[in-house]
């Protein structure tokens, strides 16, 4: 499984979240305005956080974050 | 698996419950308003608890959590 | 395989039965109106049981549970 | 696999059979009306009786049981 | 794999025969009207055999058993 | 994979044939009228032959055994 | 996989070919008007020749086999 | 995976080429007009070549061979 | 996975490429008009080259090779 | 999995970040406009980052990097 | 996974990329208008760049390479 992220502003922050019994934020990959990030979930990350104006694509379809 | 919350309001609480024999709050992820988080079952997440005004997204669809 | 419950009430029971030779409640999780919970069938609980109204969504579609 | 039975009375039996050479019911749940139960099939449970009038709820659509 | 049998008439018979280079009837499980049983084919059981009135399930379909 | 056959008849025939280097008949079940077998593909059994007016369904559809 | 043969005419030949270095016949099984054959791929047959005219069906769908 | 080849023409040439480093012809079936083969892809099979009038059906659907 | 080439003139190649390190020509088939090659891609095999004027079938539907 | 980028101006960089504890660049595929990249995720490889106008394929659609 | 490459110009370029931690071309195989190759993601080629006009066929449709 990996989601799709569009950053619609600059700043968009797109952050994992460790595997395992302690849950703690190991990365946080800032996107600008249009970049795409592709992510997997993967043996360190099983949690992923975004912040900021984005378009997040995953199996379930597009979820937009941010505040309007 | 995994399940895609959106924060409708400031507050929002994403609650991993411990697997095995034992079931307890293991981690308590805070969003606020527009924020995404993604959050994986895993070795150590076999149930997910959602308190505040939120979409949740999975398999099935779109449920609202949160008292209107 | 997991379902999702949503609390249509307070003090809705959802209650997790231990999988084995023998069978027994192990964990009753209390949910207040509007809380979602996201429970799967694991290596402890091979059956779930729902008291009270709330809305049960599994692979199957969406069932009512407790009494008009 | 597994499969939901919603109680339509008070009183209903969701009986499970042993897997393995003999075959006789392990565990009764009983259910009151409009709980539900969630059961899987198992390495203990090979064979699964419902009586009482319920709907029950499998991969193959929903049967209801009991006599009208 | 399993099958869901809903009998139509007292006494329908659903009856397991062994696996291996043997078949025999291992089990022969009695339905009242109404009663459904659902029922998988097993480590011992690799046929199933239906006398009687009764609805009969599986992935193919819906099948009745009995004479009109 | 498994196969459901309705006799149509009495006497009707279900033949099991030896998997393995040799090909011959193992078992055969008598069906009378109304009467269902459900059967399996097994270690023992790679080819299964039809005698007499029945249905057999399968994940192919129905195909209706016998002369008119 | 598994083929289904229904025989339109006496004397129609199921031949198994042998699965290895060599390809020879194996076993021919003879089919009566309208009796059905229900063959799978095995370990010791990996082509499957059909003489006579009858009705083969797999899962690309039915074939006649015979001059009409 | 297997192949369904059925000869519209006597004479039909169904050929194996032989798996591994090397390719060659391990085996030629004929087939006579209305023949039909069903052959898979083997250990010993990974290319298959048709020459002469015939009906060729795989999972990808009907390709006719040999010149109008 | 497998392809199906159909030759639309004389002298079509179907060409494979040996997988590994190293990438080079291991064998080609010749095909005359109308014959047939279905062509697995295997251990030896990880690429495959069609020239002439062929009609070439895979999971992705036809495509013509060769110039008009 | 793999994603398939198409650059719509030169310059467009696809970027793989390491799989593992720590997150970093691990190498830039420069593409000119018009030229096509296919890329998995992979054993190194657990996210990728598209910075520049390009056209963005994989299971879920496209998407279009860089801004208007 | 494999994709399939129609030059639609002589001089096409489909370039393998290395697997691993090292990114580097390992093969550049030439197309000349019309040739097609079948080419899968293999254990040296986790990556595959496109270069002059082509039809590129994969899983998520029809991409063209090359600028008008
Ligand atoms: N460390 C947690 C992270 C996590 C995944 N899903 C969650 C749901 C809720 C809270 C935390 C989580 C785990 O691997 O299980
Ligand atoms: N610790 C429990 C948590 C759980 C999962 N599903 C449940 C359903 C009901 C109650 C508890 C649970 C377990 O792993 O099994
Ligand atoms: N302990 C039982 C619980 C159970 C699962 N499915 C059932 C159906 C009926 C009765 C009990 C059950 C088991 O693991 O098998
Ligand atoms: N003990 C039996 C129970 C059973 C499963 N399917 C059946 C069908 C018919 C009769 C009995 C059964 C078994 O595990 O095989
Ligand atoms: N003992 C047989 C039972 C059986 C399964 N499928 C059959 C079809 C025909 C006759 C008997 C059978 C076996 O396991 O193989
Ligand atoms: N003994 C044979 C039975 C068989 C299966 N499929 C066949 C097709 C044709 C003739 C015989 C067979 C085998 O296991 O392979
Ligand atoms: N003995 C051959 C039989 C065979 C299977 N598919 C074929 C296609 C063509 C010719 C022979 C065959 C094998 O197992 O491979
Ligand atoms: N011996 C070759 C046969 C083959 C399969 N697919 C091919 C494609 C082209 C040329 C030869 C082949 C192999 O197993 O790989
Ligand atoms: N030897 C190469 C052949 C190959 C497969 N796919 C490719 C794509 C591009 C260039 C070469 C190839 C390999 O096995 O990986
Ligand atoms: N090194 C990280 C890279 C990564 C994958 N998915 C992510 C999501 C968010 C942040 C980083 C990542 C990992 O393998 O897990
Ligand atoms: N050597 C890299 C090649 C690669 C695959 N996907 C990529 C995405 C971006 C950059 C490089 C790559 C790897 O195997 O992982």
């Amino acid at each position: 499984d990996f989601i799709v992220v569009k950053a619609l502003e600059n700043g968009v922050s797109v952050i994992g979240l460790t595997r395992g019994e302690e849950t703690r934020f190991h990365h946080t990959e800032k996107l600008d305005k249009g970049e795409i990030l592709l992510a997997q979930f993967t043996e360190h990350t099983s949690a992923i956080k975004i912040r900021g104006r984005a378009k997040v694509i995953c199996k379930y379809g597009t979820v937009m974050s941010g505040v309007e």
